[in-house]
């Protein structure tokens, strides 16, 4: 006899932790006000969530390169089991790009490429966590005002706009540049 | 950015992984929560800025 069933939880799949955390820090200080109050701030988080970290201030394009592929080696050569790794990257920036120190760009995706699957076997299937605090263009949120189903929830204190892109998941069938079968 | 606080996004990132435990899922899309509600103000305009997150996370991560 056939039954019907409702709808399975998920079983949740959790990546091992166990091994070493690796972070590196790139951050782009010049015209940038308040970028050490970020680094102190992602320091402290990096020493409670027990990360090895190496920050560098004021890289140059090609120095975001030779950091990242510096750090690649790092892990490789790292003598017990790496199990994720946190690269953040601060900087002035536009779509798709990074400035460096000398006002040169350098392209996130040539950053992102040194520690895929590919080229690191050490992160093979592990976590990699990019944070990257830096403009993608030029336009301004200044915000919508809530209507609809917010409006109920508005209170006295609450701030009553919204940022114009939330509540979107954004789910592709493949990453970008790849075909999708 | 603040000039001596820092940026608005890696303050309350730093804030949310150091002080909640969850998934990494949940505790960014604590962050982006956070951020829609703060106002940035520059050049005296209120200005919104939040997260875009692109996973392909095959798991969760807790880090706590």
């Amino acid at each position: 006899e056939l039954k019907m069933s409702g709808p399975q939880p998920l079983q949740e799949e959790v990546y091992d932790m166990s091994g070493a955390r690796l972070a590196l820090t790139l951050c782009v200080t010049k015209a940038r006000e308040g970028s050490g109050a970020d680094m102190d701030a992602l320091k402290r988080m990096f020493h409670q969530l027990r990360f090895e970290s190496t920050m560098k201030t004021d890289p140059t394009a090609q120095q975001f390169l030779e950091e990242l592929e510096k750090f690649q080696q790092v892990i490789e050569n790292w003598e017990e089991p790496v199990s994720c790794a946190f690269v953040v990257l601060m900087a002035h920036g536009e779509e798709g790009l990074l400035k460096g120190e000398d006002e040169q760009m350098v392209k996130l995706e040539d950053l992102f490429e040194i520690l895929n699957n590919k080229n690191c076997r050490a992160l093979r299937g592990k976590p990699k966590v990019y944070i990257i605090q830096a403009c993608r263009g030029e336009h301004r949120d200044l915000g919508e005002t809530i209507g609809g189903d917010e409006v109920a929830m508005i209170t006295k204190d609450d701030l009553q706009t919204i940022p114009t892109y939330t509540d979107t998941l954004h789910i592709y069938s493949t990453v970008e540049g790849y075909i999708s079968y | 950015r603040h000039d001596q606080k820092g940026s608005s996004f890696i303050q309350i990132l730093t804030d949310v992984f150091i002080n909640k435990k969850g998934s990494i899922s949940e505790l960014l899309i604590e962050v982006t929560r956070r951020m829609a509600k703060t106002e940035v103000i520059q050049e005296g305009t209120p200005r919104k800025v939040n997260p875009e997150i692109q996973s392909t996370l095959r798991k969760q991560v807790y880090l706590q």
